[in-house]
């Protein structure tokens, strides 16, 4: 099973 | 004081429509560098970034960095009242909490002026770093709508594998499986029609289709779309505007739990 990840795990806000 | 003349004002129309399903509200920023956009779908698994350069346009006077607050859909409204060959301007005060689109008719017969509300937004801005991509396809934008579209209607996910054979895209569903390979194709007529791959190694993710066929809604900008795949990155979409910039999408991948 996959799980959908987030933009949020990859990029950080800055 | 923002003044922003683009003599060809349905790439606007059509940018508004390539972003609007993904996003509801957002914040346009305006600099020297020209018209951008950063913002996230409300589930925060796809980015869009959206860059229209100064030089792009025929008049670009922007005397400080301004940040608009939009609702997509309002702005999409408005947009749709400019004929498809009218020059449009976009026009705001500092301080005010309003901007103008003025949409003027190639012979100047006709100009019209609406003026929009602007919205408070809070979104966090991402840095996006710089990336060397495992794969990069390159291939005509109506081929990958087409692919997307076709595979959404057997299954809810893609799995895009790049090797030398060729770039595959898969999907399983209730009724069955579907299998579509682009092998590349330099030997055509027209640049544009042409799939090229450049793979540094194999690569392999797995997407949700109902994304990748809301990001097809900016094939009217670019007869290319740009996909680039790493095993630990979100996908890169990318359509560019010609002489002027790009819009871009990011995806995150659906991993092993």
């Amino acid at each position: 099973v996959r799980k959908q990840s987030q933009i949020t795990t990859f990029f950080s806000p800055g | 004081m923002l003044e922003l003349r683009l003599v060809q004002g349905s790439l606007l129309k059509k940018v508004l429509e390539a972003i609007k399903e993904l996003v509801t509200d957002a914040n346009f920023d305006c600099s020297a560098t020209g018209f951008s956009l950063q913002a996230m779908d409300s589930s925060h698994v796809a980015l869009v970034a959206l860059l229209l350069r100064s030089e792009g346009f025929e008049h670009y006077r922007c005397d400080r960095n301004l940040s608009m607050g939009m609702n997509l859909g309002n702005v999409s409204k408005m947009l749709r009242c400019a004929g498809s060959d009218d020059i449009i301007t976009i026009k705001a005060d500092d301080g005010s909490d309003t901007v103008t689109f003025m949409f003027e008719s190639p012979n100047q017969d006709k100009i019209a002026d609406f003026e929009m509300k602007l919205m408070d937004i809070d979104s966090e801005h991402l840095g996006i770093p710089d990336a060397e991509y495992q794969a990069i396809v390159r291939m005509p934008s109506g081929e990958f709508a087409r692919i997307c579209k076709d595979l959404s209607s057997i299954g809810d996910t893609v799995i895009i594998s790049v090797t030398k054979e060729g770039v595959k895209f898969s999907t399983a569903g209730d009724i069955g499986t579907a299998n579509i390979v682009c092998r590349q194709n330099k030997t055509v007529d027209k640049p544009e029609e042409a799939t090229v791959i450049e793979m540094q190694e194999p690569v392999s993710l797995t997407f949700a289709l109902r994304y990748l066929n809301s990001f097809t809604k900016a094939t009217p900008l670019s007869e290319t779309v740009s996909i680039s795949l790493s095993s630990d990155l979100p996908v890169v979409v990318e359509y560019k505007i010609a002489d002027m910039g790009y819009v871009r999408y990011y995806l995150a991948p659906k991993i092993e739990e």
